[in-house]
């Protein structure tokens, strides 16, 4: 099974 | 802010209720948009009415709307679709906001008060991407497409070569997977599929969060979908006439 990536992986917070 | 349909409201709600519960609407004299993560921060969405989708638009200063959806659907739930909505923001009373929904044809007119909220919004930073792949089609079709596979299993994978986009989707008991290739006979730009891509790209993505982002086929009849190596996917919509888009951003699952 694939493990799902969060947003938070990618994109930083502001 | 006065919107010539309540529709509209109503449809970004329903685009957005089962991701978020509760959200900071910036309001500026751009228009309104909000940004928002879903609990399990895996889905951002992006919401954006600009002032060309109000009848009327004002903003003397820049004020954010901290929303709770649920009041806020019951609310709306009042609205017919046709009538029209003004929401009124006072800078002195910052506590809550009015909505007045008219009915001309009956004329009657109905108002309402909703609470504002103090919410901990988190803005993310999302980079201007060059992506490798990029498919538009109509946003029913890629609705059905997704409601169908979802049915099949859990995973989604979305993937672009020569061939097309292909659709994949595998369960414990069966796997199904659908392809689609540009559209060269159809003259209506909204039936079209378009695919365009630097390297061919496979990428898969949870279901049930794609399910979730096709709610938002009722607000345009077309969808973009941007890919990259390894990000999340972009699924975008655009609203007719200039009035705004809904975007999502998934990220993808991984081996």
């Amino acid at each position: 099974m694939a493990s799902q990536k969060r947003i938070t992986a990618f994109f930083k917070r502001k | 802010a006065r919107l010539p349909r309540s529709a509209v409201l109503k449809k970004i709600l329903d685009s957005v209720k089962d991701l978020v519960k509760e959200t900071n609407w910036d309001c500026n004299e751009e228009g309104m948009s909000m940004q928002a993560l879903d609990t399990g921060r895996i889905v951002l969405v992006e919401v954006m009415l600009r002032e060309a989708a109000f009848e009327s638009y004002a903003c003397e200063v820049p004020m954010t709307l901290g929303i709770d959806m649920e009041p806020f659907g019951k609310v709306l739930r009042c609205a017919g679709g046709d009538e029209k909505v003004t929401i009124k923001a006072s800078r002195n009373d910052q506590d809550h906001i009015e909505l007045v929904f008219e009915n001309e044809e009956k004329e009657r007119m109905s108002a309402f008060e909703l609470k504002l909220m103090d919410i901990d919004g988190e803005h993310m930073a999302v980079p201007d991407a060059e992506w490798g792949a990029e498919i538009s089609m109509p946003s029913s079709e890629f609705k059905k497409i997704v409601m169908d596979l979802a049915e099949i299993g859990s995973d989604l994978t979305i993937a672009v070569s020569k061939l097309g986009v292909t659709f994949t989707a595998q369960g414990n008991n069966c796997k199904g997977s659908m392809v689609l290739q540009p559209s060269t006979a159809v003259d209506k730009k909204s039936e079209q599929v378009a695919i365009s891509f630097t390297e061919p790209l496979e990428m898969t993505f949870a279901a049930p969060y794609m399910k979730m982002i096709t709610k938002a086929a009722a607000l345009s009849s077309t969808v973009t979908l941007s890919l990259d190596e390894a990000c999340p996917i972009c699924v975008r919509y655009e609203m007719e006439d200039n009035a705004g888009h809904i975007k999502y951003y998934l990220a993808p699952k991984e081996d």
